[in-house]
């Protein structure tokens, strides 16, 4: 999400 | 990242690459569910979207191409291909009793109600569940080649292991991210079954694993 969590993992 | 994170991608990928060399060498798609490959693809599509809002890393952007590239590369092989060896007769798995809920959970379910964080939800759900069509084919036909188990393993084990990720990461940074980590587990699970047959079967066996 944009906020509420990392948007590193795959 | 963490180890367990690098190793859960690095299982990923091996799962993907297995499973498309495997198709490639024989010219043959015998024993894979084209449906769960279709759902793997539609799982890479929904939830990468971002590629087009958002930069985060060389190798975030990398390993989204590829996972991607070579799950489409995989859906053509088994339907374009090499589709006079696919087993439709034993891939029946009603792909719409999945579709349904998932798609409904994510409209229920979701961290912001906007159109990128539902395809991201559907995307986490969809995951959980894509490999049942693989799984039913492989109980109705009762048999897997052991390159299709390896397959599976390294596909489980990636989850498992970002779920040690996500331990690793609440206990370092305090992130918990609960719509992943439910469905992660709830992923695994389904592999636990298959991880038992794997090792009493495969890897003390040979060949193929026949189900009892």
């Amino acid at each position: 999400g944009t906020d509420s969590k990392l948007k590193d993992e795959l | 990242m963490n180890i367990f994170r690098l190793a859960g991608d690095v299982s990923h990928l091996v799962a993907i690459i297995i499973l498309f060399l495997k198709i490639w060498k024989s010219k043959s798609c015998a024993g894979i569910s084209g449906k769960s490959q279709v759902l793997f693809a539609l799982v890479f599509t929904s939830r990468y979207l971002d590629l087009f809002t958002v930069f985060i890393s060389a190798y975030n952007t990398i390993m989204k191409l590829v996972f991607l590239v070579l799950s489409y590369a995989t859906v053509y092989l088994i339907y374009m291909r090499f589709r006079g060896s696919y087993d439709s007769e034993n891939d029946s798995f009603r792909v719409e009793f999945l579709l349904v809920p998932v798609t409904g959970l994510a409209f229920l379910e979701n961290y912001a109600f906007t159109p990128l964080e539902i395809l991201w939800t559907f995307s986490i759900f969809l995951e959980a569940v894509a490999i049942m069509p693989q799984l039913f084919m492989i109980t109705k036909t009762g048999e897997a080649e052991s390159i299709t188990t390896h397959y599976l393993f390294f596909l489980g084990l990636y989850r498992a292991l970002y779920l040690a990720n996500w331990v690793w990461r609440y206990h370092t940074e305090g992130f918990f991210d609960q719509i992943a980590v439910v469905s992660g587990v709830v992923q695994t699970i389904f592999y636990c079954d298959f991880f038992y047959l794997y090792v009493t079967r495969v890897l003390r066996g040979s060949g193929k694993m026949s189900l009892p």
